[in-house]
């Protein structure tokens, strides 16, 4: 579940 | 990352490097509102706070540290050095109007009920709407400079780049977030007017202005 929020993004 | 990540991020890049160029070139900020950047800082502050607790990527902390500090500087160009050439009287727009709503809904709707996850959900959604006082102020005075137009073609770009990067990341990473692509395309949407002019206006060698 973490992983699907994981904010690799800008 | 996938191309069009990179892409979309190149795009938010450059609208940044634009605005700056334009802003640093003709030693004015007229047409732009200050609002929307205050917004915009106030977006990169509560999102990349996570600067101080994980790490993804040199890659990752550079952009970081670079949108957060290119919108300070914006902010100090336009408050105080370019202070004459604000146009403060067409920027009318009210951020409380904003920032109360989205801070409302980022503590009701997010992923986890901690502090970083309800700054970082509160930022995603005062990103979908913080160009609102910018393009409010192309309306009231009906038109933009074509360099503000430019910024603001590859403002919107990012975000239509990035849902291009969510489909990809849904089918090839197994990657959804509600939160980001339902936030996304609001800010997306928002831009499909701007880019209906842009295309039919600023590509064909004309000024942007709206019919009065």
């Amino acid at each position: 579940k973490a992983d699907s929020h994981s904010h690799d993004e800008l | 990352m996938n191309v069009f990540r990179l892409l979309g991020d190149m795009s938010h890049l450059l609208a940044i490097l634009i605005l700056l160029l334009k802003m640093w070139k003709t030693r004015s900020c007229a047409g732009i509102s200050g609002k929307t950047q205050i917004l915009f800082a106030l977006v990169f502050t509560t999102r990349y706070l996570d600067l101080f607790s994980s790490f993804i990527s040199i890659y990752n902390t550079t952009m970081k540290l670079f949108f957060i500090a290119s919108s300070y500087f914006t902010i100090f160009l336009m408050y105080s050095k370019f202070k004459a050439t604000y146009d403060s009287n067409h920027d009318s727009f009210r951020m409380e109007f904003l920032v109360v709503p989205v801070g409302g809904l980022a503590f009701l709707v997010n992923h986890e009920f901690l502090p970083l996850e309800i700054l970082w959900t509160f930022s995603i959604y005062l990103e979908s709407v913080a160009i609102l006082p910018q393009l409010f102020m192309v309306s009231k005075t009906g038109e933009a400079e074509t360099i503000t137009s430019h910024y603001l073609f590859a403002l919107g770009s990012y975000r239509l780049l990035y849902i291009f990067n969510w489909v990809y990341r849904y089918y090839f990473d197994g990657f959804f977030d509600l939160i980001a692509v339902v936030a996304g395309c609001v800010q997306t949407i928002l831009y499909c007017d701007f880019f209906y002019l842009y295309i039919t206006k600023v590509l064909k060698g004309k000024k942007l202005s709206l019919p009065a």
